[in-house]
């Protein structure tokens, strides 16, 4: 694939 | 009618673990399907560079081949040139706008940050929250990350547009209808004589079976996207039964039970394209040499692996500029959601601040 994947950033991180 | 709500709830643990086993599935997945996309591209190239089957269809010698009218007639069925240049239109527009929340999530932390210091400044000991700047690198950091992906994007881009810029005249010309497309492929002798040589009709077969080989990988990509599975009730036990989870060990035993005949098939798949690639090479040297080529023949020739090469050219470039524009509209949803944080983060510490004043004025 040619873009960067967004995959790590779609995950809902827990907000502290 | 009790439903439980928590149903879904696990322990943090598992949590991470099942998103490491998603990675890992995806990655796999993406590897399998990857190989089989190659394998594509690289036998379309091969026949490309061998203008097969156009050769072997192309026998009155002015008339356009059966093969690339269904190339040309795919293309214009999926909109042609005009397509992809309003696609292409749109990215610059996409890729501002994502700057924009990015840079104006950015600018509402500096501000803020600006603000605070030269509260503390003026205040100096009396303004004991921490600062602003020490607060917000996490999130600067995600601003960096994004800026990275932006930047990478942008060279993206610039790949897709090249592309563009090598082929679009060869795609115009496969989008012309079939008069056009035919006064524009130069003419040569026909080539009766080769029709019916057993030669002719070897090459005809080994292109049959290579035709079968692609829609086995087509077969083959549904069936790998196809398969599902869930960790979360091993990790459970695992949790349970050790205290501990060691999640690459479960996962990778998971993924060769539900991947490892797939695996197998794709080499399988990829070794017999390589052995029938290599019959048809050896074929065509036969045929070639038995063609006669001339000036024309080779002029002609050299404009249709061009066209055969152009639908190859379209299908990747269509598919790169929906990869891209997808990107960006998934990018957009993700910065809002940073910018909400920012804002959110940045009232926070207005409303503190106001309090902050309002004490220190009181005493």
């Amino acid at each position: 694939s040619l873009y960067p994947s967004l995959e790590d950033l779609k995950v809902d991180k827990v907000m502290r | 009618k009790f439903t439980d709500i928590f149903e879904k709830m696990v322990p943090m643990l598992v949590q991470q673990s099942l998103s490491i086993a998603s990675s890992r599935k995806a990655d796999l997945v993406s590897r399998l399907v990857g190989s089989l996309r190659e394998a594509t591209n690289l036998c379309n190239g091969v026949l490309a560079s061998l203008n097969l089957p156009a050769a072997i269809e192309d026998l009155s010698g002015d008339s356009v081949p059966q093969s690339i009218l269904e190339k040309s007639r795919a293309v214009i069925q999926q909109g042609g040139l005009n397509s992809i240049e309003q696609l292409i239109k749109d990215l610059p527009e996409l890729l501002q706008r994502n700057r924009e929340i990015l840079d104006e999530s950015l600018k509402i932390l500096n501000d803020e940050e600006t603000t605070d210091n030269e509260l503390r400044a003026k205040f100096n000991q009396r303004w004991n929250r921490t600062p602003s700047g020490d607060l917000y690198k996490p999130l600067r950091a995600e601003g960096a990350n994004f800026r990275n992906i932006l930047d990478k994007a942008v060279q993206a881009d610039q790949v897709v547009k090249e592309r563009y810029n090598t082929h679009c005249e060869m795609i115009a010309l496969l989008c012309k209808p079939e008069s056009e497309l035919c006064s524009a492929i130069p003419s040569a002798n026909p080539a009766k004589t080769l029709q019916g040589s057993e030669v002719v009709n070897v090459l005809k077969a080994q292109l049959m079976q290579l035709d079968e080989i692609k829609r086995d990988r087509e077969a083959l990509e549904v069936e790998v996207k196809a398969v599902t599975f869930d960790m979360t009730t091993k990790f459970l036990t695992a949790l349970a039964q050790d205290g501990a989870i060691n999640e690459e060990a479960l996962t990778t035993g998971e993924l060769d039970t539900r991947y490892g005949a797939y695996t197998q098939r794709v080499q399988k798949n990829l070794r017999s394209q390589e052995d029938i690639l290599a019959q048809i090479q050896t074929s065509h040297q036969e045929f070639a040499a038995l063609k006669q080529s001339n000036a024309d023949a080779n002029n002609r020739e050299e404009v249709l692996k061009k066209l055969a090469s152009a639908h190859d050219s379209y299908i990747e470039i269509s598919s790169n500029l929906r990869e891209g524009t997808k990107f960006y509209n998934d990018l957009t949803e993700i910065l809002l959601k940073f910018q909400n944080k920012c804002s959110d983060i940045v009232f926070a510490r207005k409303t503190e601040r106001e309090e902050l004043l309002k004490e220190l004025q009181q005493s």
